[in-house]
């Protein structure tokens, strides 16, 4: 699954 | 990362730290909602479930393995190592009455219909709500413990600080993440009355005590 949004934060 | 997030990261830290600080010192984790520790686990397992398939960097990696990891202790000190300090009969948020909510909205408003999206997005929801049950607890009992109050505070500056850290991203990258942010704003509404107190009187040197 590809994730749509960059998830750098925490 | 700008200096908004990186403070906001810290005071998390800090927050945990405390913590954890509070309970072994004092050999109690009396005051402490375990419902609100508990959600925090849930949180962190969620949400950073990413862990095992995308890398952002060491900062990232390493942060998100913390917060398992204290989350999950402090789950542990609560109830094997101090657990006849931890009173259960004050805890008594329903807790279908924050999952369950957030479960519908994470199906509603989030990034994309797979696993690791839905269950990201049911961590943000949760995560903004997470602290009811322990700031019920502060409601009912009308005091709290001033190093109690420390930990609740870098808790929510933490994503106070957040904010400022989605308005630079949205000038200076033109990110937006209208999830986040919307959570974020609730999340950190919800301890507008706490910083109130806090500010008025546990930093003043007055005991945190709500009027009756």
């Amino acid at each position: 699954t590809e994730s749509t949004t960059p998830k750098d934060e925490l | 990362m700008n200096i908004f997030r990186f403070f906001g990261d810290l005071s998390h830290l800090a927050s945990i730290f405390i913590l954890i600080h509070k309970i072994t010192t004092t050999r109690s984790c009396r005051g402490i909602s375990f419902k609100t520790q508990a959600l925090y686990v849930t949180v962190f397992v969620t949400r950073y479930l990413d862990l095992f398939t995308s890398y952002v960097s060491l900062y990232n990696t390493v942060m998100k393995i913390f917060f398992i990891a204290s989350s999950c202790y402090i789950l542990y000190l609560m109830r094997v190592r101090y657990r006849p300090t931890n009173d259960p009969s004050i805890d008594t948020f329903r807790l279908e009455y924050l999952v369950g909510p957030c479960v519908v909205l994470a199906l509603i408003f989030n990034y994309g219909y797979n696993p690791t999206e839905l269950l990201w997005s049911f961590s943000i929801f949760l995560e903004s709500v997470a602290i009811l049950p322990q700031l019920f607890m502060l409601q009912r009992t009308g005091e709290a413990e001033t190093i109690t109050t420390h930990y609740l505070a870098a808790l929510g500056a933490y994503r106070a600080l957040y904010i400022p850290n989605w308005i630079y991203r949205y000038f200076s990258e033109g990110y937006v993440d209208p999830i986040s942010v919307t959570a974020g704003l609730v999340q950190t509404g919800l301890y507008l009355d706490f910083f109130y107190v806090y500010f008025t009187k546990v930093l003043q040197g007055q005991k945190f005590e709500l009027p009756a």
